[in-house]
């Protein structure tokens, strides 16, 4: 958590606060990383590109529930609530509808919290190729994670055939979202 | 005055992971 006092905070407060949330938050998607059954027997170099091309989409799913569409409002992890008109001053924009949209139809299914780290280890695995050296390795273990979710999805929810497919159908608008983000600028300050 | 240095989302995430695994080697 970083402490940022509320609304009087500068423009420039929020958007380094906002930047060093990300820190800790990148880190714990590799310890996410590490207990996915079958990650760490990738190749290393595997194991970092998919981090790399993944780690975003692995957040936008985890933190989906901070952003509120009801109430146009997103909380940062100090637990700061920022209405969606603040946050538009940083230039966010585009991005913050993209993610509210994202966050709506995701939080729609319904995903109890086992089905949702499931789901963040296949959006994990799904991530980017370019640069993975043991294709084969990679698919394979992407497989066998889309079948667990789907086992577990339908075993708990026999009488519902859509969620499994719905679910899916939100892995290319994670890499959407992260193709039009990844080159936004984050700010440091320098002590 | 405060100075920032400014670094992309991507390169950010990528210099975490990069760090992370260096120290684990």
């Amino acid at each position: 958590a970083w402490p940022v006092s509320g609304a009087e905070c500068t423009s420039q407060q929020i958007w380094e606060s906002f930047s060093q949330c990300f820190t800790p938050a990148v880190k714990e998607v590799v310890e996410f990383a590490k207990g996915i059954p079958g990650f760490q027997e990738l190749g290393q170099q595997d194991q970092v590109m998919l981090l790399k091309s993944g780690t975003f989409q692995v957040l936008m799913v985890r933190f989906c529930t901070l952003f509120n569409a009801e109430e146009r409002t997103v909380t940062f992890l100090n637990g700061q609530t920022y209405p969606l008109s603040t946050l538009r001053a940083l230039g966010m924009g585009t991005l913050l509808d993209a993610m509210f949209d994202f966050s709506e139809k995701l939080g729609s299914l319904g995903l109890e919290p086992d089905e949702m780290a499931l789901f963040m280890a296949v959006v994990l695995v799904s991530a980017d190729r370019s640069g993975i050296l043991d294709m084969q390795a990679v698919e394979q273990l992407q497989e066998g994670l889309i079948r667990a979710l789907r086992s577990l999805i339908t075993r708990r929810r026999p009488d519902e055939n859509t969620l499994f497919p719905k679910l899916l159908l939100r892995l290319p608008d994670l890499r959407t979202l992260n193709n039009m983000h990844s080159d936004k600028l984050l700010a440091f300050r320098i002590d | 005055p405060k100075t920032h240095r400014f670094m992309t989302l991507a390169d950010h995430i990528s210099h975490i992971i990069t760090q992370d695994f260096a120290r684990n080697q």
